[in-house]
């Protein structure tokens, strides 16, 4: 379903930084891996070439056979919106903007009704502990919070693809098992596909495929059972 | 050194909602505690107290002596700067100053000459592994990277007490055991006082005691080799 051919995405700050350099790697429809690796390693600039935030300098990314070197920004954010929920790293929140306004948001913009984006904006955050919380702005959240919010805001339009940066990084071990547990349900059960980035090595147990990281390439991929 | 005494801080959104309720803590000189629980719990709102950054609807807190309630805007902010280092949970960089810049920051503040300043910014940046990155702005690194470099600022000008809120969250395992090695360090070498908030239950070895926060309240303390 989602493919990088060769990609190479470098920095000119003087001196060439190879933020990611050279990595290949298909990921089949209804698949769960998790993209681990050292800090600076290249992780979050992968994960924002898969989702088309950030164009290669070479080599392409290809989903469902679309090749996003033919788009444009318009073509890139229209498939995004269609096909790929993305979590940020540091959530990108409207700040402005309730929990429930931030989740209801991508639904509005894929056609559906008011009332029924409310119902499932409130349903998915329940799920994720917060419907305590719904008409708090990300300001009256604390981290771990605003993180579940951006999780949910990714879930909602139950995307073909979820790609998530550290989605794990502020919970407690309970909370952050209990999202992991829930990407995995959803990922079973709907066959969406996820590429989770990770430092949590407990993730391990709920991937199919581990790559590991390391200066910008890939330099192992683990199969579970393998 | 550091004393919360009976300090509430609550929101009102309709609801009345307690961050932290009641909270009396004791800080010794020299201590390493370690400040865990669920997200939510008020872990970031109780270090803002303990900082100043915040102040309490009820209670006090007194540093070296020093009651907040007593002192002006100013007058904490001139205590802050004097005595205590604060590792913010999403690190607070500014900007468009480099990574060097924003360590030699607080240097600069504190009366130490430019030349000297930046000696010693290199030299904790080199601690913390990003030796090859001090050129860079803060959005031209990564999360990790980004959360050395709040470390680094907050160590550098050896304050009495280091404040710090989940500091390893964005870390690789490896990263985030040699940041908590490096605490222990300077916490047993140069006698500073350590209050680290983090969900990693790692940390606990290196911590005195641990307090765990639940609903706003102090759950529970314990006492390492108690
Ligand atoms: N400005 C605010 N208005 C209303 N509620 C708030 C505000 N700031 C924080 N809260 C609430 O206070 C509680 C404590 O927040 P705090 O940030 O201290 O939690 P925490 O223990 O640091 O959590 P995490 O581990 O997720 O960072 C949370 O439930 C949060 O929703
Ligand atoms: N705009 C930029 N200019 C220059 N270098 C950059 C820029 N953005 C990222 N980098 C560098 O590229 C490398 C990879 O960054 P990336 O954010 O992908 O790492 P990461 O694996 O996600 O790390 P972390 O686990 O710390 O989040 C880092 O070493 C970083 O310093
Ligand atoms: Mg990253
Ligand atoms: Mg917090």
């Amino acid at each position: 379903i989602l493919r990088a051919v060769s990609v190479t995405r470098a920095y000119h700050l003087g001196e060439t930084i190879y933020a990611v350099h050279d990595v290949s790697l298909a990921i089949d429809r209804g698949e769960f891996v998790l993209v681990t690796g050292p800090s600076g390693s290249g992780k979050t600039t992968l994960l924002h070439l898969l989702a088309g935030l950030d164009r290669p300098m070479s080599g392409d990314v290809i989903l469902d056979g679309t090749r996003y070197s033919r788009l444009s920004e318009n073509g890139l954010a229209k498939l995004r919106r269609e096909k790929i929920g993305f979590v940020f790293q540091f959530f990108n929140l409207i700040p402005h903007l309730t929990a429930l306004e931030n989740v209801v948001l991508p639904l509005r913009l894929a056609g559906m009704s008011p009332a029924q984006a409310r119902e499932r904006a409130r349903s998915v955050l329940e799920t994720v502990g917060l419907g305590h919380r719904i008409n708090h702005l990300p300001g009256q959240l604390s981290g771990g919070e605003q993180q579940r919010v951006a999780v949910a805001r990714a879930l909602a339009p139950r995307p073909a693809v979820v790609l998530a940066d550290e989605p794990t990084g502020n919970l407690d071990s309970n909370a952050g098992l209990a999202l992991a547990g829930l990407f995995r349900k959803v990922n079973q059960e709907q066959g969406q596909t996820f590429v989770v980035v990770s430092h949590d090595p407990r993730l391990e147990e709920f991937a199919d495929r581990v790559v590991v990281m390391g200066d910008g390439r890939i330099q192992d991929v683990r199969v579970r059972g393998g």
